[in-house]
């Protein structure tokens, strides 16, 4: 493992732990896309299916674990919690997830290494990932002044995805052979779909200013 | 063991 993976991975860590620690702190959900979190959870549980049947190290048995644990535990708190889910508000959450879910489920069943299930549900979870971002994206275009917890976290998400990206430039210079055209795709169209959030919150870090997206 | 692509990756 080199150090972009590392550091993408660790990202991803700290951003679902900034997420969590803003819904336990506020005890509020405000601004977060519940929708966004059922498709992480849809996507690891998809992905990670091979936590049944292979094994490749003891950090990446615990990291699986750890994501889908911690996308349950947001969805718990923001469905179930007594005080959070009185926060939550589904009347600005309105993305249909099923127009992302189905064509990618097509689309998996379409261009896939093998037409096993694990293997199209593989793909169709390398897929939904590259957009699951959407829903929460809109929702903050809908928020005035995104509180500084929830942009965070959505920054650090797009930051493992760039770390990613790197992580791949550096396995194809080093790994002879090494190759995964679906992925690579995916995750460029992933990582590019933050690019317009990157500026917007980078621009009000520079002028020291509350997060807001232009509609 | 990885038996196919990008499945050592999270």
């Amino acid at each position: 493992m080199n150090i972009f993976r590392f550091a993408g991975d660790m990202t991803h860590l700290l951003s679902i732990i900034v997420l969590l620690l803003k819904i336990n702190a506020t005890k509020s959900c405000a601004g977060v896309s519940l929708k966004t979190q059922e498709l992480y959870l849809l996507v690891f549980v998809t992905r990670y299916l091979d936590l049944l049947y292979s094994y490749i190290s003891l950090y990446n048995t615990f990291m699986k674990l750890f994501f889908i644990c911690s996308s349950g535990c947001v969805i718990w708190y923001i469905r179930e919690h007594k005080t959070v889910s009185q926060t939550y508000d589904s009347a600005q959450d309105t993305f249909r997830v099923l127009f992302l879910a189905c064509p990618c489920m097509i689309l998996a069943l379409t261009v896939n290494h093998d037409f096993t299930v694990t293997e199209v549900l593989w793909t169709f979870s390398i897929y939904l990932e590259a957009v699951a971002i959407l829903p929460q994206l809109v929702l903050l275009q809908r928020t005035k002044n995104v509180d500084t917890l929830t942009g965070n976290y959505v920054f650090l998400l797009g930051g493992y995805r760039a770390l990613y990206l790197l992580n791949w430039i550096y396995r194809i210079l080093t790994e002879p052979g090494y190759r995964q055209w679906i992925v690579w795709i995916s995750g460029t169209i992933q990582t590019a779909i933050y690019c317009d959030f990157f500026y917007y919150y980078i621009k009000s870090w520079r002028n020291n200013e509350r997060l807001s997206l232009p509609s | 063991m990885v038996d196919f692509e990008g499945k050592d990756e999270l």
